[in-house]
């Protein structure tokens, strides 16, 4: 099974 | 005042058949240095970043920074009215309401002028950091557009695989699997547009879902080259040079196995 991750995880709101 | 003026107008038209199809709405920032533009996809997983440079454009003016929110797809639907060989012109006052936009035809017989109503756009803005990735891949991009839609066809999550002999794309599914793997081009191999190029620090393997590879390989009319940024954890970038103004790029976090 895949987990399909946001964006968010990676970056912090510039 | 705004107004920016492109002689090649057909590459405007690429640039937004490029975004529409992952990308509804979103703010163009315009500043003194060119034209930028951030936005996320609905379900927040994949990111489009344009950027075009003030010396890319055959004229360009702009006073006062300002952010033009646009419905993309009523912007296609605009410059569909535009011709191929059309220059085209964007204008806007400082602080604007429409975006207008003129296309002349090369022997100006013909001058048309639309103006698009603007939005307010609530965005995210996510700063992602200048990295340094563990292997940046250079591919034809016709190439890269027809093995993600080649795997597409057999399963909705690509694997890729980064090592110095070559870029290995697998995909498995219900009917069976698939690997295609692209190895690195030797200095000899023809064409610098044509070749395979892989720097790398050290191998990397990442998933991804081959539906949002798909809807960035919409990009492809823009260059003759992609370049795939891959480190281990992180957002794979998709990156297609635009000669000469700049480029789009398409950020994708991975899918973890669970």
């Amino acid at each position: 099974f895949w987990l399909q991750r946001q964006l968010g995880k990676y970056y912090e709101d510039a | 005042m705004f107004e920016a003026r492109l002689t090649e107008g057909s590459l405007l038209k690429k640039i937004i058949e490029a975004i529409k199809d992952l990308v509804q709405e979103a703010n163009v920032d315009c500043s003194e240095e060119g034209l930028t533009m951030q936005a996320m996809d609905a379900s927040h997983v994949s990111l489009c970043s344009l950027n075009m440079r003030h010396g890319g454009f055959d004229h360009y003016r702009c006073d006062r920074s300002i952010s033009l929110g646009l419905n993309l797809a009523n912007l296609g639907k605009i410059l569909k009215c535009a011709g191929n060989d059309d220059v085209v012109t964007l204008k806007a006052e400082d602080e604007p309401d429409t975006l207008t936009l003129m296309f002349e035809s090369p022997n100006q017989e013909r001058i048309s002028d639309f103006e698009l109503k603007l939005m307010d756009i609530e965005t995210e803005h996510l700063g992602i950091p200048n990295e340094e990735y563990k292997c940046t891949i250079s591919m034809p991009s016709g190439e890269f557009q027809r093995i993600v839609r080649d795997l597409a066809v057999i399963g909705e999550t690509c694997i890729i695989t980064c090592t110095k002999e070559g870029v290995k794309f697998s995909v498995s599914g219900d009917l069976g699997n698939g690997n295609v793997t692209v190895r690195q081009s030797s200095a000899a191999d023809g064409d610098e547009k044509d070749q395979v190029k892989i720097q790398m620090e050290e191998p990397v393997t990442l998933n991804f879902a081959l539906r949002y590879l798909g809807f960035f390989t919409k990009a492809t009319p823009l260059g003759s080259t992609v370049k795939l940024h891959m480190s281990p954890d992180v957002p794979i970038v998709v990156e297609y040079p635009i000669d000469g103004i700049g480029s789009i790029s398409y950020f994708l976090a991975p899918k973890i196995d669970e």
